[in-house]
């Protein structure tokens, strides 16, 4: 029982600073803006592509700083990220409304806030209901009291799927995931006595955040069919590398 | 076979001690 707590700090080591992520992708979306004229403006919704291609770079950034990924050879890290980084992607979106988020306003990686009623107002129908979808879970997991480990723990356990076709160290994949869990466990246990399952409540929100990733990934790809996508990002790559 | 993702490997090979 002693070893959790240090096991569980040894995955937050690898955590970034938001104030670092927000001043990359601000930095790197004021470059590209820079580089533009007055009438060769980026969209709304190019805008919202390249925060997340960047919020993307450093996720991929966060899994190769991480002791356990760095374990597996690049192969299994590639088949990895892969299959999970719209996931990682959405639960980074949902733990920044749940930390910095107000009631009815979406907070941005840059920092800037959205009012939803304004996007809902905006954008089309499955968008909309993204939007929506994702501010049902901030709702569930703001009620769940998410803390920053068992944050850290449920992007471990996205990361670390053994499931995933054509891993070659399944057995490492699984040991780590399986020891992941059990952290969480001990964690929601010990900190959270009054609340009998928020360990099962935490791990219900799983499916949910992958079906949100796998629409997104639809929107997204129809999206990029009718060309609005940003060529030449990590994102359209993930997205093409998917769907070939 | 599937495309390979080169700008993901470059990103996981790269050495950042140079």
């Amino acid at each position: 029982a002693t070893l959790a707590p240090n096991f569980l700090n040894q995955l937050l080591e690898s955590e970034q600073d938001e104030g670092q992520v927000c001043s990359k992708v601000l930095a790197s979306l004021q470059r590209e803006q820079a580089s533009r004229g007055k009438h060769d403006r980026l969209n709304t919704f190019t805008i919202m592509c390249k925060m997340a291609d960047q919020t993307l770079f450093g996720l991929v950034e966060w899994a190769r700083n991480s002791t356990l990924f760095k374990e597996l050879k690049v192969e299994d890290q590639m088949v990895l990220l892969q299959s999970c980084w719209s996931e990682l992607l959405v639960l980074d979106h949902l733990c920044r409304q749940v930390t910095y988020g107000k009631q009815g306003c979406i907070y941005l990686v840059t920092g800037q806030q959205i009012e939803v009623s304004t996007i809902i107002s905006q954008a089309g129908v499955t968008l909309s209901s993204l939007v929506s979808r994702a501010q049902d879970l901030v709702s569930k997991l703001k009620a769940l009291h998410l803390d920053r480990h068992e944050f850290v723990c449920l992007k471990y356990l996205v990361l670390f799927n053994p499931d995933v076709k054509s891993v070659q160290n399944r057995r490492q994949v699984e040991q780590t995931q399986e020891r992941v869990n059990r952290a969480l466990m001990e964690h929601t246990q010990q900190t959270h006595q009054g609340h009998s399952d928020k360990f099962g409540q935490l791990l219900l929100r799983l499916p949910e955040v992958r079906s949100i990733s796998l629409q997104v990934e639809e929107y997204l790809f129809q999206r990029h069919l009718q060309g609005d996508l940003p060529c030449n990002s990590l994102l359209t790559e993930m997205l093409h590398t998917k769907r070939s | 076979k599937k495309k390979d993702n080169a700008l993901l490997r470059y990103l996981l090979d790269k050495d950042d001690t140079v």
